[in-house]
């Protein structure tokens, strides 16, 4: 089973 | 002062048709090295970027650095007023709360312009870390949007496999299971019909077919694709337009629960 993650996981806020 | 104009206002439709199904507005940024835009959709589980570099357009002004918060529904119902040769102009003065498009015919001798609202948009800035990608596919963006409406028949995810043989993408579900392989091209007459795999080391991904199939939308802008995969983060999945810059999608995959 998957499940999706949040692009905001990967990528940091300017 | 703000003011862009293309030589074909099709250019520009076909790129809201590409963000439009994922962004409801956008922020539209503008300085002297051209028109930049990235969004996250509504859950957050992609983004958008795009990049129109000045030198890609017939005439390109901006005194100063503008970001325009659009309605992209708004902005699809103006685009749709346009001829796909019409020129096509966006003006707007410094600070302004909007912005004037401006379709001109061939001929010049119908001239039309909307002015549309701005808003203001508070959109989050996310920082894209360089990443060496264990795998990059290059193959033809129309093959991509087949493959992805296929098998968008059988799963909600698809899974894409890529090792030096080629890649594959496979779907799960209760009807059965699906896979499509495609190897890489050996000679081909068309560069546009070639399927290129660049692997440092294989690579197995899963991704939501729904995403996928709205960068799809994209296809009218270019004949080749690009996926870059890495273990763990991010698909980017790029549509290069010619001579003017670029679109690219960031889908977060979908992990072990």
């Amino acid at each position: 089973k998957t499940k999706q993650a949040g692009i905001m996981n990967f990528f940091t806020k300017k | 002062m703000f003011e862009a104009r293309l030589g074909q206002a099709t250019i520009l439709k076909k790129i809201l048709d590409a963000i439009k199904d994922l962004l409801n507005e956008a922020t539209f940024d503008c300085s002297d090295s051209g028109i930049q835009l990235q969004a996250m959709d509504n859950s957050h589980v992609s983004l958008v970027s795009l990049t129109l570099r000045s030198d890609g357009f017939d005439k390109f002004r901006c005194d100063r650095n503008l970001s325009m918060g659009m309605n992209l529904g708004s902005m699809a119902k103006i685009l749709k007023c346009a001829n796909n040769e019409d020129n096509v102009t966006m003006k707007a003065q410094d600070n302004a709360d909007t912005v004037t498009i401006m379709f001109e015919s061939a001929n010049q001798e119908k001239v039309s312009d909307y002015e549309m609202k701005l808003m203001n948009l508070d959109q989050e800035h996310l920082g894209i870390p360089e990443t060496d990608f264990s795998c990059v596919v290059r193959m033809p963006a129309m093959e991509f949007a087949r493959i992805c409406r296929d098998l968008a028949q059988f799963s909600e995810s698809v899974v894409i496999c890529c090792t030096k043989e080629g890649v594959k993408f496979s779907a799960s579900g209760d009807v059965g299971t699906a896979n499509i392989k495609l190897a890489q091209t050996g000679s081909v007459d068309k560069e546009e019909e070639a399927v290129i795999i660049e692997m440092q080391e294989p690579v197995t991904l899963t991704f939501a077919c729904r995403y996928l199939n709205a960068f799809t939308k994209a296809t009218p802008l270019s004949t080749q694709v690009q996926l870059s995969m890495c273990a763990d983060v991010p698909l980017v999945v790029e549509y290069a337009i010619k001579d003017l810059g670029h679109i690219r999608y960031y889908l977060a995959p979908k992990i072990e629960d």
